[in-house]
């Protein structure tokens, strides 16, 4: 399974639409202080299931629907969507196109969030099982935040044991 | 699950002895779990011993060791499980020039034997010198992100810029 | 006693503020007390919004910014009973270049208008572009620390080879 | 009141005597991880009274001596020394040269620490208040430590209040 492109939309500090196309190898992510880096790692955990607006540096849900700025209002919903592929590589070594999925949460303000998986509405379980396949989910070790390292190492050994449990 | 929790233990242990190596070019470390009879309420201590220095528990070492073992650790754990994708978030920090070139090396290493995309939010120049690619993040309009995709030549002109500034 | 937190408290306030707009070149903070009756058992808050964007509790600022904005209250703080030395630890490390900077233009006015001498450990080549002269520390024997005195331009060619290796 | 040296010989990584002598103005220190520059700012928190082993990242107090390495055994004892000088500026805008003090501290294994002032055996405690006078101690805000900044915005309102009690 590979992840293909993230798209936010409303979200956070994305009020305009915006794609990013994950291609093989390492990307860098890199821009001023406050210009919306992790901002981006939010919208992949917070798509992937995120449950409590704590874990998203918010005091509710709807702190990840753009809030407005000095010029421009603030908006009434917010969507992230990933699309995953499943590739398959056949006998002769050359990579055969997989299923796509497009798996999208949507939030509006006041009302709380849906998720879809190409375009079929989903349950929130659904959709964390779906990542959860794929050793993916908004507390996965594969998503390591600012700040995490110093969790990590402040942490007392039998929180810090639970890293482990993520591994079996 | 007490079976479970104990192969991962002793296969994370491994990875991380072997990464934490590489990284520090010698040194040893390992995972230590402080019951070993219950060990699902077990504590997870780390000892390292930086190269020359004697072995002490990762609170002794400094803010940069301690930075690069937790790397060490989390790789480790990633890899018994390796997702389509490995997201880390400035985890550069702290760490000095060498530090920086041989975590750099690492990440080529595991995304050249693995199928993962690695996403690395970074404001070190060296990290971003040795990406495929960067995603530039500003934002053009005061609290409005916007993204550019920077092939690696506009960066470098682009760092240039920002440390002349 | 709670005069004197009240006194402290507004003086602190108006450092702090002007200190914010400097180092963020706009914007606005301010620190509040969260029980105006009895503030010897007060929360301290810290609201800011950084230029363009809206009010915001500290929490929901970015990593940089957040940092930006502690340096902003501790040197507010400071500035109330100046002490002979102030000594910083790798506070620059999530800083974006041009922050960087300012917080180096910041530690210039200071160090002009007192008697303070400052110590700042840093990873950062800009922030040592800026120092009067640099202390570099290394471990010649491992596990052992030795002290050379470097003067600028020395530090300069010390900074490029270390890019370079 | 200036600070004009700090001498450590035997604390932390600090095996031979060294001196840093502090000039005006902006003085960086500078080097790899884990070569000693946080040690140095330890060494200056515990000349000035520091109490608590744990604030040192110790795990006892004896942990601030020297420990040994493959190639070089333990010491039995460290030393350091801050020389502070008052300085008198005359009518005439020169500087006079006034009273100048060495407050040491000096820990030997399994007994504890002594402190001098000026070679005069004095206690924790007069150390602590010569240093406070000048706004300066274990826990002042004038030492900023590798972390505390993390600290002070992870902290609980109460706990950050302090702060500004530091400052009354
Ligand atoms: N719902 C929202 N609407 C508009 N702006 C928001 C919203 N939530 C957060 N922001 C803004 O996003 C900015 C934080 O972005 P982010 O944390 O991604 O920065 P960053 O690029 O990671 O910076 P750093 O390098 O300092 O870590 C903050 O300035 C905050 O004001
Ligand atoms: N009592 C001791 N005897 C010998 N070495 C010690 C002692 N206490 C600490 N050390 C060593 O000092 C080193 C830590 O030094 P320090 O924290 O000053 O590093 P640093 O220069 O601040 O690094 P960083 O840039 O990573 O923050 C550790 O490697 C530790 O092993
Ligand atoms: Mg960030
Ligand atoms: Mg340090």
């Amino acid at each position: 399974m590979e992840l293909k492109k993230i798209k936010l939309h409303g979200f956070k500090s994305f009020e305009k639409q915006t794609e990013f196309e994950i291609n093989k190898g390492l990307t860098g992510i890199v821009g001023p202080n406050g210009c919306g880096k992790s901002n981006v790692l939010d919208s992949l955990q917070w798509v992937m299931g995120e449950t409590s607006y704590k874990n998203l540096r918010g005091s509710e849900m709807d702190d990840v629907i753009f809030s407005g700025t000095d010029t421009s209002p603030s908006r009434n919903f917010a969507e992230v969507s990933v699309i995953m592929s499943e590739t398959t590589i056949t006998s002769d070594e050359s990579k055969a196109s997989g299923d796509e999925y497009e798996i999208k949460r949507r939030i509006e303000r006041n009302s709380g969030s849906k998720y879809y998986i190409n375009s079929i509405e989903k349950r929130a379980k659904d959709v964390q099982l779906f990542f959860a396949d794929n050793s993916l989910g908004p507390h996965s070790i594969s998503i390591v935040k600012q700040g995490q390292i110093n969790q990590i190492i402040e942490s007392k050994p039998n929180e810090r044991r639970k890293i482990l449990e993520e591994a079996a | 699950a007490r079976e479970r929790l104990q192969q991962s233990y002793e296969k994370v242990n491994s990875n991380f002895k072997h990464l934490f190596e590489k990284l520090f070019d010698g040194g040893k470390a390992e995972l230590k779990l402080d019951d070993n009879e219950d060990i699902l309420n077990a504590g997870l201590d780390i000892v390292a011993w930086p190269p020359g220095k004697k072995p002490q528990t990762i609170s002794l070492l400094s803010g940069g060791e301690q930075a690069l073992t937790v790397i060490a650790l989390i790789l480790a754990v990633f890899l018994e499980n390796p997702a389509p994708v490995c997201i880390l978030d400035e985890v550069d920090a702290p760490l000095d020039d060498t530090n920086v070139k041989k975590f750099c090396d690492t990440l080529d290493d595991l995304s050249k034997n693995s199928n993962t995309k690695f996403l690395i939010v970074t404001h070190h120049p060296y990290t971003m010198s040795r990406m495929d690619r960067l995603f530039g993040i500003t934002m053009a309009k005061k609290g409005e992100s916007i993204m550019l995709s920077v092939d690696l030549n506009q960066a470098e002109k682009m760092v240039n810029e920002e440390i002349v500034a």
